[in-house]
């Protein structure tokens, strides 16, 4: 299974159009591996992405040096895939039973 | 199906055992139609929800085209059970069934959601293969003929939105599209993905607006209204292009432009906290509030014959 361990989901806000407009480059450079939950769009609407853990660094300092207002949407993306899956998990043996 | 546990995310086997449960407790109102095979040779299902007639006008719900929203799967396994609960109780309902057939794809993309199960959660297209690529899969909403290629997808296979070879190429949607043209009779097509809150109608590939845009704008904004009447879950509603961005390729582009006027694409919920990652605490509340959105379209679609 594919691990996203320390993979965080960031929740952008671009105030203008330039700012939406530096977020869509990072789409473009595919060496981060970036995956864009809800894409750029216009100035004020919320741009989610999942940062594998390697890219952080840079994507946050890309961020922070435009000037990009960005808060931490999901920590760490595998504890709530663990989470998701012990549930599933308990319900299974719980109707198994 | 009365003891399914519809507040927990479940397997394709498990959905499809449900479905084949489903229609045997009403195999008056209920089958199970297969219109094709994925790329992996995988069956897809859909239910026709009918009370007779021949060749009836009707409405088509689709859920979880995008694997990874499983919310939206989930939601489409609560719909079937509801239909059947409320046909006969719910005038509503009744009055729909009465006069139209329902058709309801609970799991699009069969591939990527087993794919999602077994591999990688995250994962959004089809699992087919390109030549010439390392890369598998087609974002199947960029892969119809609608506005195909231009901008608002990706020609790059690697992309989470790469549109296809060609229009159609997807099996998934090529099955979608020859069942449509087949029937000839769809009069609504509400395709349903997750998250961001939104309710769209055409277009996604062109900024013109659709010759129904006042009509659209109007069931759009009563289907938000009764939405929110649940939990006060709040929906923006538009045209594609003008809401979010432009897509080209889109599922209910292709269908306005069949003539399918009622051409609805729904985001269903999020808080802004988890994402494709919804705990399945909220699938229930999530489907609720959804379905009264579906019935004010489905009903407008009743009363407004075209």
């Amino acid at each position: 299974s594919e691990d996203f361990v320390g993979h965080q989901v960031l929740r952008i806000s671009a105030a203008n159009e330039a700012q939406v407009q530096k977020v869509a480059e990072l789409q473009d450079l595919e060496h981060l591996q970036l995956d864009f939950w809800r894409g750029p769009a216009r100035p004020g609407s919320p741009i989610d992405v999942r940062v594998p853990f390697p890219s952080i660094q840079a994507v946050k300092i890309f961020l922070e040096a435009h000037g990009i207002g960005y808060e931490i949407m999901i920590e760490d993306v595998q504890t709530l895939l663990d989470e998701e899956q012990e549930q599933m998990s308990a319900f299974r043996a719980r109707a198994t039973s | 199906t009365d003891t399914f546990n519809y507040a927990t995310y479940h397997t394709l086997e498990e959905i499809y055992d449900f479905i084949d449960q489903l229609v045997a407790e009403h195999p008056q109102l209920v089958s199970k139609i297969q219109i094709g095979n994925t790329y992996e040779g995988r069956p897809i299902y859909v239910l026709k929800f009918s009370t007779g007639g021949n060749n009836r006008p009707a409405i088509w719900i689709d859920t979880g085209i995008h694997s990874r929203e499983w919310v939206t799967q989930a939601s489409g396994v609560w719909f079937a059970k509801k239909i059947t609960e409320d046909y006969g109780q719910d005038p509503t309902v009744t009055s729909i069934l009465d006069n139209l057939d329902v058709f309801l794809e609970i799991v699009t993309n069969p591939d990527g959601f087993a794919f999602t199960h077994s591999q990688n959660r995250m994962w959004r297209k089809t699992r087919s293969r390109t030549s010439g690529s390392f890369c598998i899969g087609v974002d199947p909403n960029r892969n119809w003929d609608a506005g195909f290629g231009k901008a608002g997808a990706s020609s790059n296979p690697c992309s989470d939105t790469y549109h296809g070879k060609t229009a159609n190429s997807e099996v998934e949607v090529k099955s979608i599209v020859d069942f449509v043209k087949n029937h000839g009779n769809i009069k609504a097509f509400i395709s349903i993905h997750s998250y961001s809150q939104l309710l769209l109608y055409p277009y996604g590939y062109t900024s013109e607006p659709a010759p129904d845009q006042k009509e659209l704008h109007q069931v759009a904004k009563s289907a938000v209204t009764a939405l929110a009447s649940l939990y006060g879950t709040k929906y923006q509603y538009g045209s594609i292009i003008d809401t979010i961005y432009q897509a080209s390729g889109s599922t209910v582009d292709w269908t306005y432009n069949q003539g399918i006027k009622y051409s609805f694409t729904f985001e269903l919920r999020d808080t802004g906290r988890y994402g494709f990652l919804l705990p399945a605490s909220q699938i229930i509340p999530t489907a609720q509030e959804t379905w009264l959105a579906l019935l004010t379209i489905m009903e407008h679609t009743q009363t407004h014959p075209y």
